[in-house]
């Protein structure tokens, strides 16, 4: 998960295009 | 609806819905609208600002890519998330697919912001040609890219079928260390059978689905070969990108 704590953020936080 | 070529009337709907919904998904997350398409000047960089790009010491170039690459993956990792299923999927999954295709679905949606004419992409303001990106070093490299990009435009897709088709890109059930590669087969077979589906609506024929199959390969190819150029430059400059060089961009492809 460390590893890919980025990634795993963006796929949890429930972001739009506008928040980028 | 199981690997039928041809849709039962039944499943005409489902895959109508899905072609909606992944429509839908891909123009709420394409970085650039077709009315802001419209409205850039497609105005070519002059001689003065490509010799500045060309001047630029390489790994600025390179860091500039890079933050421009990862700008638009993370609009397509929104738009992954809006994929119908893709959620569903476990998180090693979800990772694995978009590690290994985001930069597809980059390459992909590259033909929206592409000139065929002048040989040209949207970069960084204005449209630039390869000759802008020779301080980079990678010369080959993104040739190719521009040859894919023009490759692409010739198919004159709709938005809807490039939605389809990224979507099948992004859901590669063939991926290295998937745990559950049955579900992601399954999604992307829908998937495909939902581009077929709307290619025969708008009358373009299996010709269509053909070649987009074979885009296939040279996206892969194009990927590792950027992977190659990166292992490449971090091997001269292991501290610029390590600090200077986006976190998700080097969580994506730092090996």
């Amino acid at each position: 998960k460390e590893k890919h704590k980025i990634l795993h953020q963006l796929l949890q936080n429930s972001t739009s295009p506008v928040d980028l | 609806s199981d690997g039928d070529a041809s849709p039962t009337a039944s499943s005409v709907a489902e895959l109508d819905h899905l072609a909606h919904v992944t429509s839908r998904s891909h123009l709420e997350t394409c970085q650039y609208l077709r009315e802001e398409l419209q409205q850039m000047s497609w105005q070519n960089f002059l001689q003065d600002e490509v010799e500045s790009y060309q001047s630029k010491p390489r790994e600025g170039m390179w860091q500039l890519c890079a933050v421009k690459i990862t700008e638009a993956i993370q609009y397509v990792v929104e738009f992954a998330k809006r994929i119908d299923g893709f959620m569903d999927l476990c998180q090693n999954d979800q990772i694995v697919l978009l590690k290994a295709g985001s930069l597809e679905v980059v390459f992909v949606r590259m033909c929206r912001v592409f000139d065929s004419q002048n040989n040209t992409v949207y970069f960084d303001g204005k449209f630039a040609g390869p000759d802008v990106f020779k301080a980079l070093g990678c010369d080959d490299l993104i040739a190719s890219v521009f040859d894919f990009a023009k490759s692409l435009c010739s198919l004159h897709l709709t938005e809807d079928e490039l939605a389809l088709f990224s979507s099948f890109v992004l859901l590669s059930a063939d991926r290295t260390w998937l745990q559950d590669k049955l579900q992601v087969e399954k999604l992307q077979q829908k998937t495909h059978l939902a581009l077929q589906h709307v290619l025969q609506k708008n009358q373009r024929g299996d010709g269509v689905l053909h070649k987009l199959r074979c885009k296939v390969s040279a996206l892969r190819s194009l990927c590792s070969r950027h992977t190659e150029k990166l292992s490449a430059f971090r091997a001269v400059y292991p501290d610029v990108v390590r600090t200077h060089f986006p976190p998700l961009y080097k969580e994506l492809f730092g090996g």
